[in-house]
């Protein structure tokens, strides 16, 4: 259960870091609680419904970190307005 | 819903895009 314990790690603290506006933590902490989460899904044996529990949750994640993703690019691209 | 019906083929492509910048 040791993944599976550092997937939801990793999930609880990207959506501390989401809340605190860290959004540059945020995405890389989504993207790495999904990678685990995966790893979890595919090679450590869990009941289907317990599967599918954690893919909903991946796409979650993946979703809000492409949000934080956009964001993150626009501002890049964004000048910054002159003083 | 999107969320109830992924799948890990879904989840890997998805993941991948997102690492690429």
């Amino acid at each position: 259960n040791n993944n599976l314990q550092k997937a939801i790690d990793l999930a609880s603290k990207a959506a501390q870091e989401d809340k605190a506006k860290n959004y540059e933590e945020a995405l890389r902490l989504y993207q790495h609680a999904v990678q685990y989460f995966l790893h979890v899904i595919k090679y450590e044996a869990q009941g289907d419904k317990a599967k599918q529990s954690i893919r909903a949750k991946c796409a979650e994640y993946l979703d809000r970190a492409e949000k934080l993703k956009e964001y993150l690019k626009k501002k890049e691209t964004t000048p910054a307005k002159p003083v | 819903t999107k969320a109830d019906t992924i799948s890990d083929e879904d989840i890997e492509r998805q993941l991948k895009a997102l690492g690429m910048d």
